[in-house]
Order: C-alpha cells, then sequence, then structure tokens
C-alpha cells in the first residue's frame, strides 16, 4: 500500500468503478454515487478487514496468520501514511455520496451505516480483537 | 499483443479473457450511450 | 549503481494487472469449489474433525497467479549448466497443472545459472581430480564431523580456504544455506541485536530467527539509516530492562543477487568500529566472482579481511561445486566447529564436492597455472560491464552496480514475466526471471547471471534476442 503509484490506482479503480454506475442509464446520479460508497465499503470491508494472512506462503512461520490485512500494514505501526489515506478516503466518497443524493434520508442511511462499516475496525483500540 | 500483457489477460485463459472483454465491451458501449444522452 | 524509479503509469498498469488476475482467481476459486471446474488440488475431508491442513488463502497465490505461468520456472536441464545446456521441453494440457515430457530438448544459452567462473564443466582438470577423488574416498563419508566425517581432504579444503580469503582459520559445510541457518544461532543469543539488510537472504533471516536475538533491519544498502539504527537501539538498549546489549551483529551481503547491487564495505567497517559491533559478511555471491583477485568484495574495496569478523561464503556460485564455509579467527571459528548444529548432525561435505572446490580455487590462486585463473576473472569482469552498458544503451532499466556479475533487467507487469521468459527460450536464450513476493510488487524482473565461461560472441547474440523480445513487449522504460 505505500509503494509508488498504490494510492493513484487505488483513487482510479474507485473513479472507474463509480464512472461504471454511471454508465447505466437506468441509474440515476444519486444512486450511482450510493452505490458507490456503498460497494467501496464492503470491498474494503472484505479485503482489508476480513481476510487474514497473506496469499502467498512467507517466511515468518505463520505470525500474520491470524492478523487482517490492516492489522499487518505497515507492520502493525498504527496512524501511518498508508492507513490515514485508507481511512480518508471513504469519508470523503461519504462527503461526495451525501451532497449529491442532497442529503436524501434513505441515501443516508446506508451511506452511513457502511461509512461506519469501514471505520470502526480501523481504530487503533479495536487492533487484533476479534 | 500489448493490450493481452498490460492487462495481463495473456495469463488468463480463453473464456477468462471472454469474460472480461464482454464486461468491458458492454461498460463501453454503456458509457458511450449515457455520454450520449447526457451531452 | 543505479534503481531508476518506476515510471507512475508503468506502476499503475501493473497494479491494474494484478487486480484483474486477482479478481479471476477469485471467480477461479469459487467455481472450483462448487465443482463446476475440474480442482486438481488436494482436498481435506471436512467432516475429518481435525485442523484443516491448509489455509486456502496462503497458496491463492500459488494456484491463480504462479500456476498460470510456472512453465517459466523449475525447467529441467539434461546438460551441465555451463554456458550453454539443453532444456528438456515440457507441455501441459490444463493450464499449468500438470506437466508432460515431449521427448525433445532445447539448445540454449544458459544466462540463468550462477556459474560465475564456469567452473560448471564435466570435462578438464576439475572434473578429472573430482572423479579421482570418488574413486579414492568414495562418494560420501555418511558420518558427521564430530564422529567419523573428517577426511584428509577436508582438512586441506579448509586451510586453502583459509588462505584464499585472507584468515587464520575456516569451516567448511556440506550446504550454503545451512552454513548460514545453523550458525548464526552460535555467535547470537538473547540479549544480542542482529541488524540485517532488509534484502537479506532468507538461510541469513531464519538463522538470526533461530538465536532468539532482537532482530532489526535496516534499508538496503544505506548506511545512513544503518547508523541511525545503530545509534538509535545502542542508546535505547534491550527492550523492556534496557540493559546494554551483548553483542550486536551487523548481518550484509557482498552481492544481493536480486538486485545486483554491491555492498558499501568501507562504510560498514567503519561503523562496526565506531559503535564497537561484529560484522558477518556473506560473500555467497561475490567470492570467487569479484575482486582483481577474485577474493570478494573484501578484495573488491581492498579491505583487510581481518576488520571483518565472520567471513561467509558458499562455492555454489562460483567454484562448480556446492556447500558453504565460515572463516575468521581462530578461534571463532573452534568454537564454531564444536557448537555448530551442522558439525554435530549433518554428514560432512562429500568428497568429490570438496575435490571440486579444491581444484577450481586452486585455478583462481593460480597454484598450477597463473593463467586460467586471471582469464577467467577478466573475462567475467569485462562480460559484466559490457553486458551492464550494452542493455542500458538500449533503454533498459537496470538496477545495481556496474560491477555486479548479476543484471536485473525491470519487466514490471505481471504477463510480461512470462512472456519475456517464453520469447528468449524460443529465441535460444534462457535466464531467470522473478516476480512479486521474491520481488516488491512493481518491480518483476529478469535476472541475468553472467559467466566467464560466455565469450563476446554469446554475449552478442544474448544482447539481440533481448533487444528484439524487449522490442516486442515493449519494455524500453528507461528515460
Amino acid at each position: 500500500f505505500s509503494s509508488r503509484g498504490m494510492w493513484v490506482t487505488y483513487i482510479l479503480v474507485v473513479a472507474f468503478i463509480h464512472y461504471v454506475f454511471l454508465s447505466l442509464p437506468f441509474l440515476s446520479v444519486a444512486m450511482a454515487w450510493t452505490l458507490t460508497n456503498v460497494i467501496h465499503n464492503m470491498l474494503m470491508f472484505i479485503i482489508l478487514h476480513i481476510e487474514k494472512g497473506t496469499p502467498f506462503e512467507t517466511a515468518d512461520q505463520g505470525k500474520f496468520r491470524y492478523r487482517t490485512v490492516w492489522e499487518q500494514l505497515d507492520y502493525g505501526i498504527q496512524f501511518s501514511p498508508s492507513r490515514k489515506f485508507l481511512t480518508i478516503v471513504p469519508i470523503i466518497l461519504f462527503f461526495l455520496a451525501s451532497f449529491y443524493t442532497k442529503y436524501d434520508y434513505y441515501h443516508f442511511v446506508f451511506n452511513s451505516g457502511s461509512l461506519l462499516l469501514v471505520l470502526i475496525p480501523k481504530l487503533p483500540q479495536l487492533d487484533g480483537v476479534r | 499483443y500489448q493490450y493481452l500483457l498490460i492487462t495481463a489477460l495473456y495469463m488468463l485463459e480463453s473464456w477468462e479473457r471472454t469474460v472480461f472483454n464482454c464486461f468491458l465491451l458492454f461498460f463501453l458501449s454503456m458509457a458511450t450511450y449515457t455520454a450520449y444522452v447526457f451531452m | 549503481e543505479s534503481f531508476e524509479e518506476t515510471p507512475l503509469i508503468i506502476a499503475i498498469l501493473t497494479y491494474l494487472g494484478y487486480g484483474i488476475l486477482i479478481v479471476f482467481g477469485h471467480i477461479g476459486d469459487f467455481l472450483r469449489k462448487w465443482n463446476v471446474f475440474y480442482n486438481p488440488l488436494v482436498t481435506e475431508k471436512v467432516e475429518s474433525g481435525f485442523v484443516p491442513l491448509y489455509q486456502s488463502f496462503e497458496s491463492f497465490y500459488t494456484r491463480n497467479l504462479y500456476r498460470r505461468i510456472r512453465d517459466c520456472w523449475n525447467r529441467p536441464i539434461s546438460s551441465v549448466p555451463g554456458a550453454t545446456f539443453e532444456i528438456i521441453d515440457r507441455k501441459t494440457s490444463d493450464r499449468g497443472w500438470t506437466f508432460h515430457f515431449t521427448g525433445t530438448t532445447t539448445k540454449a544459452l544458459n544466462m540463468g545459472s550462477y556459474n560465475y567462473l564456469g567452473f560448471a564443466e564435466n570435462k578438464g582438470r576439475c572434473a578429472d581430480e573430482s572423479q579421482q577423488a570418488t574413486e579414492l574416498y568414495g562418494p560420501s563419508t555418511c558420518s558427521t564431523r564430530h564422529e567419523l566425517g573428517n577426511l584428509s581432504l577436508h582438512k586441506e579444503l579448509e586451510s586453502l580456504v583459509a588462505e584464499f580469503i585472507g584468515v587464520e582459520s575456516a569451516i567448511a559445510f556440506g550446504m550454503g544455506f545451512a552454513t548460514n541457518s545453523m550458525n548464526i544461532p552460535t555467535l547470537v543469543g538473547k540479549g544480542c541485536l542482529i541488524l540485517s539488510d532488509e534484502l537479506n537472504h532468507s538461510s541469513l533471516i531464519l538463522g538470526a530467527r533461530l538465536s532468539g536475538a532482537v532482530i532489526k533491519t535496516f534499508k538496503h544498502n544505506n548506511m545512513e539509516d544503518l547508523e541511525e539504527k545503530l545509534k538509535n537501539y545502542i542508546i535505547d538498549g534491550q527492550p523492556h530492562t534496557h540493559r546494554p546489549w551483548k553483542k550486536i551483529l551487523i548481518i550484509v551481503e557482498g552481492v544481493y543477487s536480486m538486485e545486483g547491487s554491491i555492498v558499501k564495505l568501507p562504510e560498514v567497517i567503519r561503523l562496526k568500529k565506531k559503535y564497537k559491533a561484529y560484522l558477518y559478511l556473506d560473500e555467497a555471491h561475490s567470492i570467487g566472482a569479484l575482486g582483481p583477485r577474485g577474493r570478494g568484495v573484501v578484495d573488491y574495496w581492498g579491505c583487510d579481511p581481518k576488520n571483518v569478523d565472520i567471513m561467509m561464503g558458499t562455492f555454489t556460485k562460483s567454484f562448480g561445486s556446492a556447500g558453504g564455509y565460515i572463516g575468521g579467527s581462530k578461534k571463532l571459528i573452534d568454537f564454531i566447529r564444536l557448537k555448530s548444529h551442522s558439525a554435530c548432525y549433518a554428514s560432512s561435505m562429500s568428497p568429490p564436492v570438496a575435490q571440486q572446490i579444491i581444484s577450481s580455487m586452486k585455478v583462481i590462486m593460480g597454484v598450477n597455472d597463473p593463467a586460467e585463473g586471471k582469464k577467467r576473472l577478466g573475462q567475467l569482469a569485462w562480460n559484466s560491464r559490457y553486458f551492464r552498458r550494452r542493455l542500458q544503451e538500449m533503454g533498459f532499466i537496470i538496477y545495481g552496480n556496474i560491477d555486479s556479475p548479476v543484471v536485473p533487467l525491470l519487466l514490471f507487469c505481471p504477463a510480461k514475466i512470462a512472456a519475456f521468459s517464453r520469447e528468449c527460450l524460443k529465441r535460444g536464450l534462457a535466464t531467470v526471471v522473478v516476480g512479486f513476493p521474491a520481488t516488491p510488487i512493481i518491480e518483476s524482473r529478469a535476472r541475468f547471471c553472467l559467466s566467464g565461461a560466455h565469450t563476446k560472441e554469446m554475449i552478442d547474440t544474448a544482447l539481440e534476442i533481448i533487444d528484439d523480445v524487449g522490442s516486442l513487449l515493449s519494455l524500453k522504460y528507461s528515460r
């Protein structure tokens, strides 16, 4: 996550997902933003907070096998640049989605619910908590 | 060949390439249509 | 040394490539799980009630990325890995799950094996003397060094190695990897600090872990970072108690074969003296291949071997043999001879292997024929510089030091790793390609190992092939 170009790629992929939803004529702009926000948060929740271990064998005798990707990031150092970036993006997406849905009540419930889904596990107090 | 290499389709099986290309075509046509309607 | 940065657009395309592969990997896993697809993988009986043996996610990468292109690795050869060799052709009918031999072989130029001085030969003085050693001593001693596994040949080998690297005494082991992993635990233990380069070989990492010492890594070949870490950890002392460290051991390699970089030894020696640390130098790749007399990175930099506390190296890459050695003061070596796991549990080095080392080492030292050793060393040094310079002129991004006998050429995209290996082999050049997780995700590369056995004509042929393949795959990213 901290290697060169990863953050740009991440933003491009989120923009691409949004563009795919915008390209579906039967979806309104508001719905496209809410879908982008919710699906992004669900994917990131699975990738960062559900998946454990590494997708390849490592030489650490399984030390990180039961740690989530988020807990393994930057060797567990809290508030590293990558962690800050991965925390800020969902928040910005939430603001954008709220703005484009004109703060509609139903959209707000889905958007805020999915935002909490990805923010709460990122709290340092929940590091390693199951 | 460059397209296959850059998108890593070079490593995928033929059915996977078909799925990817169909998705890409679908997305591009949708984008074109929506852009047209929007404009 | 040059480490040109990855172009941003290429980095992004590389991530996208990996992203597409991961998406299709998950789709494939899903279809295999519901038996839509043929699943050749070993599967456990779920109701057996035992703890599952395999953590499926851990082999995700092997199953879905590596498997697709694994024909580019572990290629069987049917000749000696010399300047050219013969590769046994294989075919797969199920996309990399299984292979079968086609019965044909492919002759290719060998730039994948470690054969720096061209001693991988099955004829000539070394081969004859190894054969005589086999007839005289037999193929193995079938015993450890602590018991009956000591031969006069081993004593001759160890005294020759000590003379070759310029130290008081040396001990030889039958396996290079074990020389690191089994001896570091005899040198340091609890209450000690190990400062290890972040790109050190896994045998060093395993040995450091087995020792129980506190391990800290510093940035690759970065002496400022090393000094800062030395300073901080000495000030902090041991964790929790802050007691001073019993020992501090700095572990570096002479040549980093994945990067093609050479350690800044004078700097490291200055720091070790300044902070009263010990220095462990792993010369696996540099011994025999670097320096005007082939004595390794100490010879290359013109340093005094006495300044390096523990000189380690292997006989695999430059001597056409196998095994490793540790050299240093007599007191140290006697201690290791007593305490090493290898000396106690592993059977001693096989006599023909030992003889191969003695013969090739004498050639390098010019004992019988002063000219041959110089010729091989000179040829390797010239090949390395010439090959690297020409590749850079062509526009490839090449990593590492101009004198390194290993030349990494950056490929970046995952598909280009396989395409490069296959296209080169199609044209008669065999080389090694390396990708994530052995390298950073956006730094996949092809690694060329030069040899003193390569002639200029062979090098030019290889350069033509690489130029052609590089144009086809558009790999000339250097700016």
